[in-house]
């Protein structure tokens, strides 16, 4: 794991 | 029936160019409001979101909602076509399958059409909830394109550190570190750059904000996040669509990368932190 996280772990599909 | 129709062709030449490399398929939504885009990269680690307001074209005109899947590299392809100073006009029928591209040259004496073959792509939109950012900073495009691309060749990320007097941006890699500590300027102040590696120690460079370097910030809160440097060099492709960008950083939440569009609206970059395990 790098650190990189994903967009999803911030915004809620809509 | 969409049609619109831009004077500057070469504003939606450079939009393209900005945005290809990082989003292979995407849906523009046309509506009465205008001309928009919401994508995410492949890995989902960034997302550009793109306006242009129907009121910034020439002429503008959308019976109804109309989704165009478009592959970006053959948009860019046949927008390539246009020359810088054509006008350009993107038509649609509501149920038809084709965008058509039509160039025009300032004598109007040339004029040329490309229709291109619109895709059903399945995506996933996000909801971006209007957010107040601990720190705005608006500096030089420029500056900040070549902060991303310098640091790029010492490190792979990027943390940004605001502070109300300065924004700092450092990496470091195998070769060494390095800091680059852009202050809060007005008019006529100095800039300092600072870079520092293992060979040759500490370099400091001040330089004259000629250019009209400066940096604004907006403060509530101090605020570190590191970011990988790959996805801000890509923002960084649209750069020659605005002199200023415009970063916004919160504790915990995506940077947003803005570029605005002279009269016409934005595009915004969404890049998700790096954090510590």
């Amino acid at each position: 794991f790098d650190g990189q996280v994903g967009l999803a772990n911030f915004y809620a599909p809509g | 029936m969409f049609e619109a129709r831009i004077l500057q062709g070469s504003i939606l030449k450079k939009v393209l160019e900005s945005i290809k490399d990082l989003v292979t398929d995407a849906n523009f939504e046309c509506t009465a409001n205008g001309f928009a885009l919401q994508a995410m990269d492949s890995s989902h680690v960034s997302l550009v979101a793109l306006m242009l307001r129907s009121t910034g074209f020439d002429h503008y005109r959308c019976d109804r909602d109309v989704t165009m899947g478009m592959n970006l590299l053959n948009m860019s392809k046949m927008l390539k076509c246009a020359d810088n100073d054509d006008t350009i006009t993107m038509k649609a029928d509501d149920a038809g399958d084709v965008v058509t591209f039509m160039f025009e040259n300032p004598k109007a004496d040339k004029i040329s059409d490309f229709q291109m073959k619109l895709m059903d792509i399945d995506t996933e939109h996000l909801g971006i909830p209007d957010t107040e950012y601990e720190a705005t900073v608006k500096m030089s495009s420029n500056e900040f394109q070549r902060i991303c691309r310098d640091l790029s060749s010492i490190g792979d990320t990027v943390t940004i550190a605001v502070t109300k007097d300065s924004v700092k941006f450092t990496t470091s890699g195998d070769i060494g570190e390095a800091n680059i500590t852009c202050r809060r300027t007005s008019d006529g102040d100095m800039k300092e750059e600072k870079v520092k590696t293992e060979e040759d120690g500490e370099k400091v460079h001040n330089t004259k904000s000629s250019e009209g370097q400066n940096v604004d910030i907006d403060l509530q809160e101090p605020v570190t996040l590191t970011f990988a440097l790959r996805y801000l060099n890509s923002f960084c492709k649209a750069t020659s669509l605005c002199e200023n960008v415009r970063l916004q950083l919160s504790k915990e939440l995506p940077v947003v990368v803005q570029y605005l569009i002279e009269d016409m609206g934005y595009v915004r970059f969404y890049l998700a932190p790096k954090i510590e395990e």
